[in-house]
């Protein structure tokens, strides 16, 4: 909280990055992983 | 206790978590237990891990709720599942105390996820999410905190509002302001437009312009949806191919396909004819390693390796996968004894046909001053976009790679067509939502 009444919460980044983007990729509905996934990325 | 409604579930779905750029820290419990949200004015409910999530891996790597740690701990007990398109997470209602900056929200109801199955949250790099959005789209019917905030007369005023500084050269991530708005993170006024359906902060949009010209298909009216929780633009295929045509973008893969093939294609062609075995050919033109049995991908080892250049080895396991696919086509191309030419040519077809993953497209890096500014129209106003807001850099120097800020998204109508104002729109314009009005406002982000 400030002077003027307002509530401040700072917020972070992150930087994507490939390792990131790909995780994202080999997810599936209900964290189940597709043969293809498996395959691809040695889970 | 899904989502309420299937037209509202369908959109859920498309929230992308993974990418997701901005989060905050909050407090629940007396005292605080810390945990790192993403502030999402896309879904409503506040869930963080549980410490009783014992068989979900991602509960490992994140903060857990202890309720036995805190005085103010109420039991509910009533169970809840969320389903986003990149993952679910299931557990139990519970109530306490929930501190954000030096507010305390007295007996807020949340979600303590006891099950948090799906790699998104595995991966991702905060604990949970606090929902912005209106209490009719809350799992459970669930008070939001943002509700509890205004009728425990916590703020000044019913607005809330949100600033992401985009400068990459800068730590601070941003600022998200309960109460009002804080000036010096806009310039010039608010361009406010109504809330016209109450669930998601959903607004009336007019035509999209590239370049300054008209694509057509939202001169009649579009609706959008103001969504701090999604970090792209997504819209209707049919403007996102014109602007993908524009701004000279194809899929991420079929990218990487595309050099492999220019790059390998015929060393490729020539082990196969050659009688190479085909599982190795990847590892041996340097493409992917060899596990003993087959060609796999370089990124895994790279990720637990700090001296590694993490953007590069992302960069390996798509040109890897390429590779695999290049090597599996031509080996079938091959079999009817076609000519060199013709291989290489379907194949390079082929590239232009793989989908891409999560939608993303990949453009130039070099050609960004060529590409046209790209524009919504919100309450009559002209919002505008340069390149260098709407293309995302990943990774650096020789393993940058540049990926389009906008994804195809087709909502048929009632509710649609729609268009998804992520990160890459909110970054650009300081976005005040106004919740006593019910209107959504605009301004350019200083």
């Amino acid at each position: 909280a400030s002077n003027d009444g307002l509530i401040r919460v700072g917020l972070k980044k992150r930087k994507l990055d490939h390792v990131d983007r790909l995780a994202g990729h080999i997810d599936t509905k209900e964290g189940e992983l597709s043969g293809a996934s498996v395959r691809n990325y040695r889970l | 206790h899904d989502n309420v409604g299937g037209s509202d579930t369908d959109i859920i779905a498309l929230k992308n978590y993974m990418d997701a750029q901005y989060f905050g820290e909050i407090g629940i419990g007396t005292p605080p237990q810390k945990f790192t949200v993403i502030f999402d004015t896309g879904s409503s409910n506040l869930w963080v891990p549980s410490a009783k999530c014992y068989f979900s891996v991602a509960c490992l790597f994140h903060s857990k709720y202890k309720s036995g740690h805190s005085s103010t701990y109420k039991k509910n007990g009533k169970s809840a599942a969320i389903h986003y398109g990149t993952g679910a997470i299931s557990g139990f209602f519970s109530q306490d105390h929930v501190k954000l900056g030096d507010l305390v929200v007295k007996e807020q109801d949340f979600i303590e996820a006891t099950r948090e199955p799906s790699i998104t949250f595995l991966a991702a790099k905060f604990d949970g999410i606090l929902g912005l959005g209106f209490q009719e789209i809350s799992v459970g019917n669930a008070v939001p905190v943002w509700y509890s905030m205004v009728n425990q007369g916590l703020v000044k005023e019913p607005v809330f509002s949100f600033w992401f500084n985009r400068n990459a050269e800068e730590e601070e991530g941003g600022e998200i302001v309960f109460g009002g708005v804080d000036s010096n993170h806009y310039k010039g006024e608010h361009t406010y437009v109504p809330v016209t359906e109450k669930g998601y902060w959903q607004f009336d949009m007019g035509d999209v312009l590239i370049g300054g010209a008209t694509t057509g298909f939202c001169a009649g009216g579009c609706s959008a949806i103001a969504d701090s929780g999604t970090s792209l633009l997504a819209g209707p295929t049919t403007v996102i191919a014109q602007i993908n045509h524009a701004i000279g973008a194809s899929g991420v893969l079929s990218q990487e396909c595309k050099t492999v093939v220019s790059q390998y294609g015929k060393t490729i062609l020539d082990m196969l004819v050659a009688e190479a075995k085909p599982q190795k050919i990847c590892s041996q033109i340097g493409l992917c390693s060899f596990d003993g049995t087959r060609d796999v991908s370089m990124g895994i080892e790279s990720v637990v390796d700090k001296n590694t250049d993490k953007s590069s080895s992302g960069l390996h396991d798509t040109v890897c996968s390429a590779c695999e696919m290049a090597v599996v086509w031509m080996q079938n191309q091959l079999r009817q004894n076609l000519t060199e030419d013709r291989i290489l040519n379907y194949v390079n077809e082929l590239c232009e046909r793989i989908p891409s993953p999560m939608g993303e497209s990949a453009v130039d890096c070099s050609s960004l001053a060529s590409m046209p500014r790209v524009s919504f129209t919100i309450g009559g106003k002209v919002f505008e976009l340069s390149p260098e807001q709407y293309v995302l850099q990943v990774g650096e120097g020789v393993a940058a790679q540049c990926i389009s800020g906008f994804m195809a998204l087709d909502v048929p109508p009632p509710r649609g067509p729609l268009w998804i104002l992520g990160d890459v729109f909110m970054g650009h314009y300081h976005t005040v939502f106004d919740f006593g009005n019910m209107t959504v406002g605009f301004a350019e982000a200083a």
